[in-house]
Order: C-alpha cells, then structure tokens, then sequence
C-alpha cells in the first residue's frame, strides 16, 4: 500500500526516523540515507543524500534543519524539500535539473536529543541536552559551539545560559559530526543552509563581525533572488542581509565556519512568523511557510549552476 | 493535558525598547528574573527599536508587568496562555484527523 505520511503536521522524532527509513526504501535511485555519528545522548544523525546517483562529482548543497530544538517548522521544512525533490524529479524539468546536477545533503533534525526533549519534556528548550560537570544546567546551543570566533560576542560562557557556547569548540558530538562530514566534503559542498525560525530573515556571512565577505556581489544576488523567489509564492517579505547587521552578532555560528571552510554561499533562514505564533507556528502554516521557502532554497541551487 | 499542563497561565510579551534608559532597565530586570528569551536569544542583543519576545512564567507575570508599568515601558501580550494556545493547536489537529 501507499506510504501516507502528512507534511504539515509536526512530527516527533521516532516517526522522522521511520520516514527517512521510507524515502530511503521507496526511492533508491534518487535517496541515500546514511548516519554521520551520535548525538550526546547515543541517538544516529541521519542524513538524506539526494541527486541523481548516475553523475559523480557533483556540486553539492547542505541543509540542516532542527539546530534549535524547539524550531519545528525547521524539520517540517525538510521533511517538505525531501518530498517535493524525489515526487517532482519526473515532472519538473528545473528540478530534474537540479538533481541531475547536484546532490543534496538533508539532515532533518540536527539538534536529535533537544528536539526529542522539546517534545516530551520542555516544548520550548533550544540548546542540546549534553551534561556540565560542575552545573546542574544541561545543553549548549548548537550555534554558538563552531569553530570560528568561537565564544565572543554574542555567546556566553554560563552553561546555564541558553546561548552558551560550550566548553570547547566542537563540543558537542552533533557540532562535530557535521563539521567533519563538511571538512570531508569541502571539495563539492557548495552552498550551506542552516533551517531556524522565526524572523522572516535570510542570513548570510558574517554573522561574528561587522565585515563584508569577499565574494558579497555574488552571495547578495543570490539572496536577493531566494527572497524574491519565496515572495512570489504569498507575498511574504523576509528581509536579507549579513547576519551581524540584519539580526545580531554572534560568534561561533554555523554560516560563519561554513564560510570559512571554503563553502561560498552559507545561508540561514529564519522562517516564519515574526512572533505573532513565534515557536508555536500552526500547522495550517506548514504548507505555506514550506512552499515558499522550497522557491528560495531553489533559487539558491540553481544559482549553484552558473557562474558568479 | 499536553507537557501536563506546565505552561497554563505563561505568557508571551512583546517589549520594544524606545531609549537607552530603557534597555538599561530591561537588562537589569531580566538579570534579576528568570524569562525565556524567544527572541533576542539573549539580552546581550537588546537593541533600540528591536522586538524583545519572552515567554513568562505565571508566576512572574503580574510581577513583571507591574515593573514595566512603573518604569513606563510598553509591552503587548502577542500570546495571553501558552498552554491553552498549544492545546487549541492540538484540537485543530484532532478535528482535522476526525474528518
């Protein structure tokens, strides 16, 4: 019988789990799943490589969903991008196109032991769920712990604190995970894009310093045409900028390694709302927040396939 | 009862600083409080003219409040019961299911 599986609704983790288990079954020329490493608390990081396996060395985007745990729209996102890339290879040529051309690296939920915790426990916690020796608070947030300006300002040094960076850069074994997996890949990932919520916001580098980025003509093209990509959809206005002026500054961020490590488009959305629902986005707006979003993540891979 | 019932009566504020003065005082009290930062993640980012979201415990709502008003700092209520939102959230879903 069919797979039914609703894509705008939440999720818990086990069920994501057993999804990615489906796409990867049910869709073996397109999906390839495999595990990065364990979280802290000994769950697998999955991740779901998309593309045409026919072509190698290919270019290669990276989207991870779900850093913050209590971010759900994230995960529901990439749950979504998932369905539409293998449901629409056959009948869409520009997105044949892509998948022909690139590969996709999805990791749907990054953050696993925050988001298993924010939906058993604590709905609204956003930092792991890895253990301080000396306090009683527990987690780091998944943001702050990369390896690049890693603790200055805009991260904080409490373990209590929700925007604690860490003992350590790459601290935290999910960080490390997916830094190693991109140091690995670094000849082919092209584009990296981290899934957050909310601020209606298109982020790029630097996010630890008020600085422009060398290759800024083309990263702000780029953003400019993901955000009119996702306007067209609702009419939705996100705003886009470097991350340091159009949000805060805040050091040891995944955009700013990303960049750092040679990728040349690092992203992050901050996707819907602007804090009328904040973190408790309904799921009759999954559908929406998605669809507009799958326009600008598009617009930003098929920018990977021409020249800048 | 969705996370039994833990955030019947917490709220979320919405506080946008209009001065310096403000931001000072905003900081202080939230050095002496404990709120959930939905958005700055902390205060460290506390600007003029930026949205400052914090879920609020019961509580310290009435506690709060009485200190914005003192100090004359607007604030608006974006989520009056936190709990009820979500549970309101949960039974769209169920009828949704039901049909």
């Amino acid at each position: 019988s069919e797979f039914q599986y609703d894509y705008e609704v939440y999720h818990p983790l086990e069920e994501i789990q057993s999804w990615m288990f489906e796409m990867n079954r049910t869709h073996p020329h397109l999906v390839d799943m495999f595990s990065i490493g364990r979280s802290y608390e000994g769950r697998p990081l999955y991740v779901l490589k998309l593309g045409n396996r026919k072509r190698l060395h290919k270019k290669a985007m990276w989207i991870d969903c779900g850093v913050h745990a209590r971010e759900w729209i994230g995960p529901a996102f990439c749950q979504w991008f998932v369905r539409e890339a293998v449901n629409s290879y056959l009948h869409d040529s520009s997105m044949r196109r892509l998948m022909n051309q690139l590969n996709f690296y999805i990791m749907p939920v990054f953050n696993v032991d925050g988001y298993h915790y924010s939906w058993k426990t604590d709905r609204f916690w956003r930092k792991t769920r890895s253990k301080n020796a000396k306090y009683h608070c527990r987690g780091v947030d998944a943001n702050r712990n990369w390896k690049v300006k890693w603790c200055d300002e805009g991260a904080s040094l409490h373990p209590c604190d929700d925007t604690y960076c860490g003992p350590f850069p790459e601290s935290e074994p999910e960080v490390k995970a997916v830094a190693r997996f991109l140091r690995k890949h670094r000849k082919h990932v092209k584009a990296y894009i981290s899934i957050h919520a909310y601020a209606q916001m298109l982020l790029y580098p630097y996010s630890y310093k008020y600085a422009t980025i060398p290759n800024f003509d083309c990263v702000e093209t780029a953003a400019q045409n993901a955000v009119r990509a996702l306007y067209s959809a609702y009419g939705v206005r996100y705003r886009y900028g470097p991350a340091s002026t159009t949000l805060y500054v805040s050091s040891g961020s995944s955009i700013d390694w990303a960049y750092k490590n040679g990728i040349p488009y690092a992203f992050a959305f901050e996707l819907r709302d602007t804090g009328y629902y904040g973190f408790l986005l309904p799921e009759a707006l999954i559908g929406p927040t998605c669809m507009e979003t799958m326009r600008a993540v598009r617009a930003i891979a098929s920018g990977l396939l021409k020249k800048c | 009862k969705l996370y039994s019932n833990r955030y019947e009566g917490d709220q979320v504020l919405r506080i946008i600083p209009s001065s310096h003065v403000e931001i000072q005082l905003l900081k202080q009290l939230f050095q002496n409080m404990t709120v959930d930062f939905w958005q700055p993640s902390s205060t460290s980012f506390i600007h003029m003219g930026s949205s400052v979201d914090i879920h609020v415990g019961r509580n310290s709502t009435g506690r709060l409040k009485a200190h914005l008003q003192q100090t004359h700092i607007h604030y608006e209520v974006l989520i009056p019961n936190l709990q009820k939102e979500m549970e309101k959230q949960a039974g769209y879903r169920s009828s949704r299911k039901r049909r």
